[in-house]
């Protein structure tokens, strides 16, 4: 009769947090088998503050690297975009994922080739690190995310056919990446339209992730042409375009409990076994949207 | 329940104007029963807009009051809330009364800044109260 609800769950968490020799006084009820504990997701930042009310504060782990601030800027919009102004997540949204992640890039080496001919080459290594994704957030869906500064003024507008190339850096070959995955496709969008471009990188991240790794280390080269395919294509560069290195954003599904799966159960209507399934075919588009955007990258 | 009310006045003994106040005052609705109550909190007082970026605002709500004696479908409460307060009148009374606790939760989209200085968005489950119950 005395069973502790409640009381259990906190006892395991502060088991996470306690020292490793505490693990060994607690009841072996508690305790869990060595390889279990892998299968704890790390409590995110906000329940690890909500769960250690004890005296040793969150400010010890306060973020030391500050994010870029476009990449700031770009998540407070899809804040906006996905919950009410009470911070609740809006219910026609439709959308499977219930995490996205933004990483910035920690490594670039940027190669310029400005003797081409053809328009501009931005060619970049990047190194993503994906520590904070738990085993339980499944991917979704991963976007390269472009932003472009651009002196032309809004009120006009330059066409771009893009072409982007990934290379992922085989780790034993340290001096050149090998080509064990390559994705090659076209854009063609207006930057007066919008300041970001996403490009869907999902096929190529999916098996990177999947198979746990989490030091994504990519060659990009992204090659833009200026001006509009119909009627001729400006070779020269009338305005200056500097290319940020992208950033990565990964869609997720966070299954863990802490998380919220309201909206999924409530759109199939029935119970979690739908849902499972859902949950595991990423084939079901995680933004919902009937297309819009750059259909190009989609398909490709 | 009108006819029941008519009944009962004819059944009743004639009755001074007092009785009457007392009567009524069976239909007046519980002062401090169970209920949620409003609770709103900025995350600068915690000093967690550091890494909070969004909502700047919560409301988390909390429940309050006392439970009822005849709990039953007002409260949409466990036939075990009657049996719990049963077991408190009648036998242990070191046997704690139901408790007024949120029954229904909304979730709540956040917007961190994590340690190595990526970005999340994810929405949580079950952290805005929206209905108490008692058991």
């Amino acid at each position: 009769p005395h069973s502790r609800g409640h009381g259990g769950l906190d006892k395991a968490l502060a088991f996470l947090e306690a020292p490793e020799g505490a693990a060994s006084e607690l009841n072996p009820v508690l305790r869990l088998p060595q390889g279990d504990r892998q299968g704890f997701a790390p409590l995110p930042p906000l329940l690890k503050v909500l769960s250690d009310q004890g005296p040793r504060s969150w400010d010890s782990e306060v973020p030391r690297l500050q994010p870029d601030s476009r990449a700031l800027r770009y998540m407070k919009r899809l804040y906006k975009m996905s919950a009410t102004k009470e911070g609740i997540p809006k219910a026609h949204k439709g959308h499977l994922y219930n995490t996205v992640r933004l990483f910035t890039p920690c490594l670039e080496c940027r190669h310029l080739h400005r003797d081409l001919v053809k328009g501009d080459v931005h060619s970049v290594d990047l190194l993503f690190n994906l520590d904070r994704v738990t085993a339980l957030e499944h991917l979704l869906k991963s976007v390269l995310l472009y932003s472009f500064d651009t002196s032309v003024p809004t009120s006009s507008s330059i066409t771009f056919i893009c072409h982007l190339s990934i290379k992922e850096h085989d780790s034993a070959s340290q001096v050149c990446p090998s080509i064990s995955h390559s994705l090659a496709f076209s854009l063609h969008f207006e930057v007066r339209k919008r300041k970001w471009v996403e490009i869907d990188v999902t096929s190529f991240l999916q098996p990177l992730i999947a198979t746990n790794r989490r030091n994504i280390h990519m060659a990009v080269n992204f090659t833009c042409l200026m001006g509009d395919p119909q009627r001729s294509t400006k070779l020269e560069n009338p305005v200056n375009v500097t290319l940020v290195p992208p950033s990565l954003l990964l869609y997720l599904n966070d299954t863990s409990e802490q998380a919220y799966h309201g909206w999924n159960s409530l759109r199939h209507g029935t119970k979690s076994l739908v849902r499972d399934r859902q949950r595991n075919s990423p084939l079901v588009d995680p933004l919902g949207d009937t297309g819009k955007g750059n259909s190009q990258g989609k398909r490709a | 329940s009108r006819q029941r009310r008519n009944e009962n006045l004819k059944a009743a003994p004639a009755t001074s104007p007092y009785n009457l106040s007392e009567y009524f005052k069976q239909f007046v609705f519980p002062q401090n029963e169970c209920e949620l109550h409003n609770f709103r909190l900025s995350f600068s007082q915690l000093k967690w807009d550091k890494w909070i970026i969004a909502p700047h605002r919560y409301s988390p709500q909390y429940c309050q009051g006392d439970c009822p004696r005849a709990m039953g479908h007002r409260y949409g409460s466990p036939v075990h809330t009657m049996v719990q307060n049963l077991i408190y009148e009648k036998l242990d009374p070191s046997v704690p009364k139901p408790s007024c606790v949120p029954a229904e939760y909304s979730p709540l989209s956040v917007l961190t800044i994590e340690p190595d200085g990526s970005i999340v968005y994810k929405e949580y489950e079950d952290m805005i109260a929206t209905k108490c119950t008692c058991r």
